[in-house]
């Protein structure tokens, strides 16, 4: 008797997971294309300042790139050399246009 | 394509998920191997 | 008994799966808000300013950082179709995508730390289809860990 309402326990609770990953999917959809009317209808607004990224990353050396989607980006796993400091290496390969690479320097 | 380095972690621009620059930079972090 | 437990198995499947899901929504959600926001914000600096910034001032989306510290020597090798760059640093680097630039201007209202003020709160269910809003309620109160059900 325990194991039949567990089954029955269990067969409800599944559909249920079933209907919420449903929605899910549906919610999905409505933000994915919300998203795409806002950087669509608005792209000449979609833009940040410098300023704004420098003041995000306080001091630092910043490198701003654009670049096609789906432009690839290679980081090797870091390797140690003897006596001579790691190097650390950002290999960007794109196949669609050009990467523009753009250095900010706020100091 | 597959990775374009030997032993390298892969990033698409507007098409990887957040996440796998988090774990570059934790690699990068981590150091050296 | 057999049955029962492959149903146990099912069911832990598509709690994870759910759970995934969820955590890519909220991403979703955060990402509409921070774009709204920036949009909202520059169409008043323009109105503001009575023109837009100078080019050579903004970076249009998509965009990404590599930040590293100012003592690091960078040295790049681009082609001459602009199509491949490789850059070598004698430090360590890290890299963003624009929503992280755009959370960390606070175009996120907060949400991503689910530190939100009831102001923000409200700018922020604005500017998402009306049935998500239940999400960005839940996630002004924190992240959303357990599955979280709302309406249809």
């Amino acid at each position: 008797c325990e194991l039949t309402n567990r089954l029955t326990e269990l067969k409800s609770e599944l559909e249920d997971l079933e209907q919420k990953e449903l929605i899910l999917d549906q919610q999905r959809c409505w933000i994915e294309q919300s998203i795409r009317n806002t950087t669509e209808d608005c792209s000449n607004l979609t833009y940040v300042k410098h300023e704004d990224i420098c003041n995000c990353f306080c001091g630092h050396t910043l490198l701003a790139v654009r670049a096609p989607s789906g432009t690839q980006l290679d980081v090797p796993i870091p390797k140690a050399v003897l006596n001579s400091p790691t190097k650390y290496q950002i290999y960007m390969k794109s196949i669609r246009g050009p990467i523009d690479v753009l250095l900010l320097n706020k100091h | 394509a597959g990775c374009l380095t030997p032993n390298s972690y892969t990033y698409r621009i507007n098409s990887s998920p957040s996440k796998e620059l988090s774990d570059i930079n934790r690699m990068i972090r981590q150091g050296c191997v | 008994a057999q049955e029962c437990q492959n149903l146990e198995v099912e069911r832990q499947r598509r709690l994870e799966r759910i759970k995934q899901k969820q955590s890519q929504l909220q991403e979703l959600i955060l990402q509409q808000i921070a774009f709204k926001n920036l949009v909202q914000r520059n169409r008043q600096s323009e109105q503001q300013a009575n023109r837009p910034p100078p080019p050579n001032s903004i970076i249009h989306l998509p965009f990404i950082i590599v930040n590293t510290s100012k003592k690091t020597v960078i040295d790049c090798s681009i082609s001459n179709d602009k199509f491949e760059y490789l850059f070598n640093f004698d430090s360590m680097f890290e890299i963003h995508d624009d929503i992280e630039v755009l959370k960390r201007m606070g175009m996120a209202c907060g949400l991503e730390v689910g530190k939100c003020s009831p102001e923000d709160l409200k700018v922020a269910r604005s500017l998402v289809p009306k049935a998500l809003e239940p999400y960005v309620i839940e996630m002004a109160k924190g992240p959303i860990s357990n599955v979280y059900i709302t309406g249809g």
